[in-house]
């Protein structure tokens, strides 16, 4: 059985990997020799329901600006339609057999079975590449959040004054608010916990970095006319809390890369 | 949107596992 990378994913097709490997070992025994019962309309429900989600998948490819996930995604649903058309073949050419009055399996029956295993793997295969190219989508744009925080945190060496202070946290906070937010809803989604709890610290590390950081920058706009000790230790509290929260962020994005199996690359 | 796609895709797994579980019955009795 497959690792799954995240729960979404993992609720969506562990049912469905179960079940086609069950049916491919049936028939790699060869314990399906009986007629197949009519499939038309269980395989004309999967065909609505490929067909409603390349319809999704489709709309998703006009709206969005990410140029990979416009890149990615044709292969994945032409994938899931050549599988699901597969099947309706498969339905034709096992309505054939149905007709056999001896025991013995015809040549329809046969390439009818293959194509459905076939098909059945190939939607599998093809609704897992959809669902991991929207996965990678998704932590890109996580990603995207990390590097404007990390990048902003440049502005606090030209913090001079009270303004400049007020304006940075008041621009700081709504980035890092909705960082912590993203960051929670992919460790609830994540099926590593090891890569859950690297993430989480590293996070609470940021979280708790950031008082520090607006505090030195408070202690920097008190001394910026007495050039002297205490203003040589704010602005040194300041690249220290502003070094470590970056690399914080580099680590979070670094995390946030890694799939599933990399469980080595944690530490 | 993504949550849109998921709805989706959880349906075609849905009807994907449906489809499977028939066969397999029937292959197993």
């Amino acid at each position: 059985m497959p690792v799954f990378h995240t729960k979404t994913i993992q609720m969506i097709l562990e049912p469905v990997a179960e079940q086609v490997s069950t049916l491919v070992l049936i028939h790699e025994q060869g314990k399906d020799g009986n007629q197949m019962p009519d499939l038309i309309n269980p395989i004309l429900t999967v065909k609505a329901a490929v067909s409603n989600l390349v319809k999704v998948g489709k709309d998703q490819i006009k709206d969005t600006k990410d140029e990979i996930l416009k890149l990615d995604t044709p292969p994945a649903l032409e994938k899931v339609e050549t599988s699901a058309d597969m099947l309706v073949q498969a339905s034709q050419l096992l309505s054939i057999d149905q007709k056999r009055e001896t025991a013995e399996m015809t040549p329809e029956g046969m390439e009818g079975r293959k194509k459905l295993i076939a098909g059945s793997r190939g939607i599998l295969q093809g609704t897992s590449d959809l669902l991991l190219v929207f996965d990678e989508a998704e932590v890109r744009r996580i990603c995207k959040v990390c590097r404007n925080v990390r990048d902003y945190l440049n502005q606090s060496s030209i913090v001079a004054g009270m303004e400049d202070l007020v304006v940075f946290v008041k621009s700081l906070t709504p980035g890092t608010t909705t960082l912590a937010r993203m960051i929670g809803d992919r460790c609830k989604d994540l099926t590593n916990q090891n890569h859950v709890a690297a993430l989480t610290e590293e996070m609470d590390q940021v979280k708790a970095y950031i008082p520090g950081l607006i505090s030195s920058l408070k202690a920097f706009v008190q001394t910026v006319d007495k050039p002297g000790k205490a203003q040589e230790a704010a602005i040194g509290n300041r690249e220290y809390y502003t070094t470590q929260i970056s690399e914080r962020i580099t680590e979070i994005i670094r995390l946030l890369q890694l799939v599933s199996t990399d469980d080595a690359n944690t530490d | 949107n993504a949550a849109e796609m998921v709805k989706q895709a959880r349906v075609l797994g849905q009807a994907t596992s449906d489809l499977v579980n028939m066969l397999k019955l029937e292959a197993e009795t």
